[in-house]
């Protein structure tokens, strides 16, 4: 109960920055490998030319999506959790005073692989957005349910596969509606870009109204 | 410390009554997705006849990997954690007094799917069993490296996959290699039981071993 409420306050705090400072800030949430630097990568090639772009990076251990971010031209700064299985809203008080800021501008946090832990945490971000690769099976929003109730935004990634795989994205969307039915969902390949117009849209939209 | 050790203790138990009984038993861990009950009922389907096989299924919600369990042909316990994000020793302890056990059997764990928490609590199984699936990047071992250093063994998982997917196996393998030189590591398709083999002959060897 403490840690929690100890979070809140940060995220909080967190919040007031983000506003003050007109930062739209997302937090990308997904099983390992679903494909959340993948879906950084195309979004930084398609709006680094109209918006600044910063990313913070949650992982155990090394530095290789940040190093991925920063080749796809955005600023970015990796924190590596040791043992732990989720970003606080802690470390990202800490981690919006190291990494450059513009005002007006994109953060995206892309947090520990994990579709359990981090969705109890909350960073102050406005919207967090849950990724499921259609590789992992569509019975996904049912089985861990907390993190797609936490989502405002379910990305259903990797459709170029679906011809390979037992995925039935209406099935999975609406498992996600039943356990949260104001979720908004997007169905793209990061690797393709095949979809990816919506879901810029949906950036491009809270870019303005900030 | 002190939720860890009170963990070890009932581990120990559990182990001992597996000793005591013969019960080989290993615990599975992976990604959401990324084939453990699938693995489950292709391994359940070609022990089934020479020896009696039970499955423990941890889950935050539903009973649909236990069904297909028992669809496949082994008794089968499901847990639901909740909010939790992996098995303890003590929750088998339980488990292990309700569900049939015969003497001389194997028993098989699915854990929460989580590749960090699950990780550090042992349930008193004799082998960790990590699955990666080569859809979620050939990284994974470098980026989630106490999973893999708890790993006795690792199976990479959809090699059916393999041509539509950006995944180095030779290279995935020399990372799981590098965080725990003993792994042992097996390559297969769970859903069309290429490289099943190994796998099955690892499993009897350890059956007759008891
Ligand atoms: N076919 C296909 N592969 C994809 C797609 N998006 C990502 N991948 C692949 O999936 C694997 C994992 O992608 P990442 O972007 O590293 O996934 P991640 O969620 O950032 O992984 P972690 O940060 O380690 O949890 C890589 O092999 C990618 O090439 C997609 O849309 N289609
Ligand atoms: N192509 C392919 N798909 C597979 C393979 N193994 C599992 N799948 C698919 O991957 C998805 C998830 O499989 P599951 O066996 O339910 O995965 P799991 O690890 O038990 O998932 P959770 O228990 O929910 O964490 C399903 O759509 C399966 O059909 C495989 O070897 N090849
Ligand atoms: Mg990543
Ligand atoms: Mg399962």
């Amino acid at each position: 109960e403490d840690v929690m409420s100890s979070n809140e306050v940060y995220a909080q705090q967190n919040r007031e920055y983000f506003n003050k400072q007109k930062i739209f800030t997302v937090n990308l949430l997904s099983s390992p490998g679903s494909g959340k630097t993948t879906l950084l990568e195309k979004t930084i090639r398609l709006l680094k030319n109209s918006v600044s772009v910063a990313v913070i990076e949650g992982d155990q251990q090394t530095e290789l999506d940040a190093d991925r971010i920063r080749s796809a031209g955005a600023n970015a700064l990796q924190i590596n959790t040791g043992a732990g299985c989720h970003l606080d809203a802690h470390q990202i008080s800490h981690a919006i005073k190291e990494i450059e800021l513009d005002s007006n501008s994109l953060l995206m946090i892309e947090n520990v692989g994990n579709l359990v832990c981090p969705s109890m945490f909350n960073l102050g971000e406005h919207f967090k957005v849950v990724i499921l690769s259609v590789t992992e099976g569509d019975d996904k929003p049912l089985k861990y349910p907390h993190m797609f109730h936490a989502a405002d935004i379910v990305v259903f990634n990797k459709t170029d596969l679906l011809p390979y795989v037992d995925f039935d994205i209406e099935k999975s969307q609406s498992y996600a509606k039943q356990i949260n039915p104001k979720v908004i969902t997007f169905e793209l390949s990061a690797k393709t870009g095949e979809g990816m117009t919506d879901w810029i849209d949906w950036l491009k939209l809270n870019l303005t109204n900030k």
